[in-house]
């Protein structure tokens, strides 16, 4: 059958025949907007000086450029009324649900790595990245603790004439609620469920550290590898991404940030829910 | 007091860039993790008496309530082992909330009831085989029932009686394609 979608009356997801998410349509137009996971091998320095450090706690060194996870999803498509989502699988260790709820303005998707293998003896971190036909013209926008966005400029730094030793690393920033790119059409937000590091290495790409596993300290005093392990085995490691994508028009009313902003506080204080059972306790009559 | 001030302590230690960044041992992180759920455990008395308050203590009648720990890995002793639950939705924000809701539950057919007698749409969306395999997870829920809360006022809560009821099918099952 024709590629998968789902949606509601605002926006629909489009994947293409390999189960990657790769367009979205919104407002009558459609994007290029795809979404894949990525990882870096931790760069194993040996310690003695400065630039030979490993990728640790305290530091993030990838060794050499992003590798890929797979090139084919298995996907499951589960469609209702309320929500519409699809599973995906991309290999034994990393999957996601990407969902789309009635009446909502964004994209949810809740991504599960691990346990991340080093059967090979390499640590790994691994990346969910974005790509857009944004062209954001090297700047992306970062917050500050959830409140200010800063705009920060790839391969530079206000304040001095910065020789980039590291092309990764040094254009990665803390993402502690929000990363967005954005050109005179559109915008591309993802709001993050808890601190990541995240950049914008290429004009229209987001990307966001989902999950690290290393296996050498990095000498800057912890004594210990970032390998944390449970039952045995690697630590799991499951969250959520929110994505909005839309018009950049400062003149929208509400502008794509003030929806960004709301949806922000809706998803980092929750409705909680508490439960109790009732099973002989309560009737539905004595409840009302 | 006592109960606030144990999570106060824990949330003073957790104030330490260590607890913040992740560069501490891994012993260390386990014991904050472990200080933490104590704290937590300590102030469920607080949220139990203050919810119990809410929904009209009687003698005759106090709630357990609790909340699902690991929500995060689609599981909830609570929901899955029972045919008739309360739940209650507390919004903490400044304006008014309309949160989906996700269940962890055993297959079956269940009603979504609010509290002026109205039944609330809802659906079973069936948890993913990468969620139900993880070997650490006990738990025998296989799906996720989904509802809408409706508009919970702000800083307020609204309640929702959820059955199993076999001769009733929930309103939208969802269709699955591989």
């Amino acid at each position: 059958e024709d590629n998968v979608s789902i949606g509601n009356e605002h926006l629909t997801v489009h994947f293409d025949e390999n189960g990657f998410m790769n367009m979205i349509s919104i407002h009558g137009e459609t994007h290029a907007l795809k979404q894949n996971f990525l990882y870096y091998d931790g760069a194993l320095g040996n310690n003695e000086e400065f630039r030979n450090r490993s990728s640790g706690a305290y530091i993030f060194r990838p060794n050499g450029t992003e590798k890929t996870v797979t090139d084919v999803v298995e996907i499951q498509v589960v469609k209702s009324d309320l929500v519409q989502e699809v599973h995906q699988i991309f290999n034994e260790w990393i999957s996601q649900v990407i969902r789309v709820y009635a009446g909502q303005e964004h994209v949810e998707l809740e991504w599960l790595v691990g346990p991340i293998p080093i059967d090979d003896v390499i640590g790994k971190e691994i990346i969910s990245r974005f790509e857009s036909d944004i062209k954001s013209d090297g700047a992306f926008y970062t917050d500050s603790n959830g409140r200010e966005m800063l705009r920060r400029v790839r391969n530079y730094r206000e304040t001095w004439e910065l020789d980039l030793v590291e092309p990764v690393s040094g254009n990665y920033y803390p993402i502690t609620a929000k990363i967005a790119i954005e050109d005179d059409q559109s915008r591309l937000a993802v709001l993050n469920d808890r601190a990541q590091g995240g950049s914008s290495l290429v004009d229209g790409q987001l990307e966001l550290m989902v999950h690290r596993r290393l296996l050498r300290d990095d000498a800057f005093g912890v004594g210990e590898a970032l390998n944390e392990t449970q039952y045995g085995t690697g630590l799991v490691a499951r969250g959520k991404h929110w994505l909005f994508f839309g018009s950049s028009q400062k003149d929208a009313s509400p502008t794509l940030q003030a929806k960004e902003r709301f949806l922000q506080n809706k998803v980092l204080l929750p409705s909680w829910p508490f439960v109790t059972p009732v099973d002989n306790l309560l009737t539905y009559d004595d409840y009302l | 007091e006592a109960h606030l001030t144990a999570l106060r302590d824990v949330m003073g230690v957790m104030q330490h860039h260590d607890a913040i960044t992740g560069t501490e041992k891994q012993h260390v992180a386990d014991d904050y993790a472990r200080m933490l759920y104590e704290g937590f455990e300590a102030c469920s008395v607080n949220t139990r008496s203050a919810l119990n308050q809410l929904a009209g203590e009687r003698d005759t009648l106090k709630f357990d309530w609790g909340y699902c720990k690991q929500a995060n890995i689609s599981a909830c002793v609570m929901t899955e082992n029972s045919d008739n639950i309360l739940v209650l939705l507390y919004n903490p924000l400044g304006h008014s909330s309309n949160d989906f809701v996700r269940l962890p539950v055993k297959e079956g057919h269940y009603l979504v009831r609010n509290d002026r007698g109205q039944t609330v749409a809802s659906t079973l969306i069936p948890i993913p085989s990468s969620v139900t395999d993880l070997p650490f997870r006990e738990s025998e829920a296989t799906h996720e029932l989904v509802f809408q809360g409706e508009q919970v006022a702000p800083v307020g809560y609204k309640s929702y009686y959820v059955s199993k009821d076999e001769s009733k099918k929930s309103l939208s099952t969802a269709e699955m394609r591989q």
